[in-house]
C-alpha cells in the first residue's frame, strides 16, 4: 500500500491527489463537464502512478510472479523486502530535519502502533452488510497507511476468504447475488479513503514532520512481519468447487501427480460426492481450487 | 535457506540506497 508512496518521497502528493477526487469531481462527471471535472483533480499525477501500478501488476504476477515466490522462496523475496524498508528507515528519518527526542517520541508511537497492527489476532465477526461495509474501510485506510496491508487487515477481520469468494461468484450464475454482497464493502471503501485522505492531508499539512515521524514508526513496527527467517502457517480457502468424473482422466492425472502444495493457488480432489454409487464409474468427486494465505509468521533468528 | 535470506536483504538494501543515490 502506501510504504513505497512513503519510501520514494511522494507519500504527501499521493493523499492529496486521491483527496482532489472529490464530490465536485463526481457531479461534473456525471453531468458530462469534463473539461471542468478534470480541471479540479490531479490526473496527470494519478494516470502516471496508475499507469506505473498497472505495468508493475503485470510484471510482478506475469513475468516474475512475485505471488508465487512469496510461497516457494519465501527468505528470498521478505528479505528483498526487508532490506528496502531497513534502507528506506535511514534514509527517510535522515530526511527529517534536525532530528530532536520529540521527533524520536513519535518515532517510538507508530512503531508500537504498528506492531500491535501486525501482531494482532484473527478475531471472528459478523458478515452483516454494517461490518462488511466497516471492513472495507478499515481495510482501505490500512493500505493508505505504509507498513500495513490491506489484505491483512482482512484476514485478521476474518472477511478475506468472505471477499474472495464473494468475487469469485461474480461471472457465474450467481454473479447479481456476489455483486450485492460486494456492494456494501465498496461503499464502505470508498466512504473509509474518502474520509481517511482527509484526515491525513490535514495531518500532513499542519503536522508533516509529525505524520511522517509516525508513518516510519509504522514502518519500522512491520520490519517485525517482514524479517525473512519465520515459521509461517498458512490458511487454505476454497475459492472454486468443481464437480468431475471419479475415474475421469483429470482426476486420475491428479491422483498420479498430487499438486505442489506451497503454491499460494493449486487444485486439487476434494470429497467423493456421492460414495454409495456402485460402480467407481458412476462415482463424482469434487476438484477444488484452494487458495493459501499467510495467517502466522513467529520469526526467528537462524 | 540463511543465505537466501541474507542476499535478498542484500538486494534490498542496495536497491534503496542506489535509488536514493540517483
Amino acid at each position: 500500500g502506501g510504504t513505497m508512496a512513503l519510501i520514494v518521497g511522494i507519500y504527501s502528493r499521493l493523499i492529496h491527489a486521491i483527496k482532489s477526487f472529490d464530490t465536485r469531481f463526481v457531479k461534473d462527471l456525471v453531468t458530462f463537464r469534463f473539461s471542468s471535472a478534470l480541471s479540479g483533480v490531479h490526473w496527470r499525477f494519478m494516470t502516471v502512478l496508475l499507469a506505473g501500478i498497472f505495468s508493475a501488476i503485470l510484471f510482478f504476477t506475469k513475468i516474475v510472479p512475485l505471488q508465487v515466490y512469496m510461497f516457494t522462496d519465501p527468505e528470498l523475496i521478505y528479505g528483498l523486502f526487508f532490506g528496502l524498508i531497513v534502507g528506506s528507515i535511514v534514509i527517510l528519518l535522515k530526511a527529517l530535519d534536525s532530528f530532536g527526542w520529540w521527533h524520536a517520541f513519535y518515532v517510538l508511537l507508530g512503531t508500537l502502533i504498528g506492531f500491535w497492527v501486525v501482531t494482532l489476532v484473527p478475531a471472528d465477526t459478523s458478515e452483516s452488510p454494517l461490518f462488511v461495509f466497516l471492513s472495507g474501510s478499515i481495510a482501505i485506510c490500512a493500505m493508505v497507511l505504509p507498513g500495513i496491508s490491506g489484505s491483512y487487515i482482512l484476514l485478521i477481520l476474518r472477511k478475506y476468504d468472505y471477499i474472495l469468494s464473494q468475487v469469485g461468484k461474480l461471472g457465474t450464475v450467481e454473479t447479481a447475488e456476489g455483486l450485492l454482497m460486494i456492494l456494501p464493502f465498496v461503499l464502505g471503501a470508498i466512504t473509509g479513503l474518502a474520509l481517511f485522505t482527509r484526515l491525513l492531508s490535514w495531518l500532513l499539512d499542519h503536522y508533516y514532520v509529525q505524520t511522517i515521524a509516525v508513518l516510519i514508526g509504522f514502518l519500522i513496527g512491520s520490519l517485525y512481519v517482514i524479517w525473512p527467517y519465520q515459521d509461517r502457517s498458512y490458511e487454505e480457502f476454497i475459492t472454486e468447487t468443481e464437480v468431475i468424473e471419479y475415474t475421469g482422466e483429470r482426476a486420475m492425472e491428479l491422483r498420479e501427480n498430487p499438486p505442489e502444495t506451497n503454491l499460494p493457488t493449486y487444485r486439487r480432489l476434494g470429497e467423493v460426492v456421492n460414495p454409495n454409487a456402485t460402480f467407481d464409474e458412476l462415482k463424482q468427486i469434487e476438484l477444488v481450487t484452494v487458495k493459501k494465505k499467510l495467517v502466522k509468521s513467529d520469526p526467528f533468528i537462524p | 535457506h540463511f543465505g537466501h535470506g541474507l542476499i535478498g536483504m542484500l538486494i534490498g538494501l542496495v536497491m534503496v540506497i542506489g535509488l536514493d543515490f540517483l
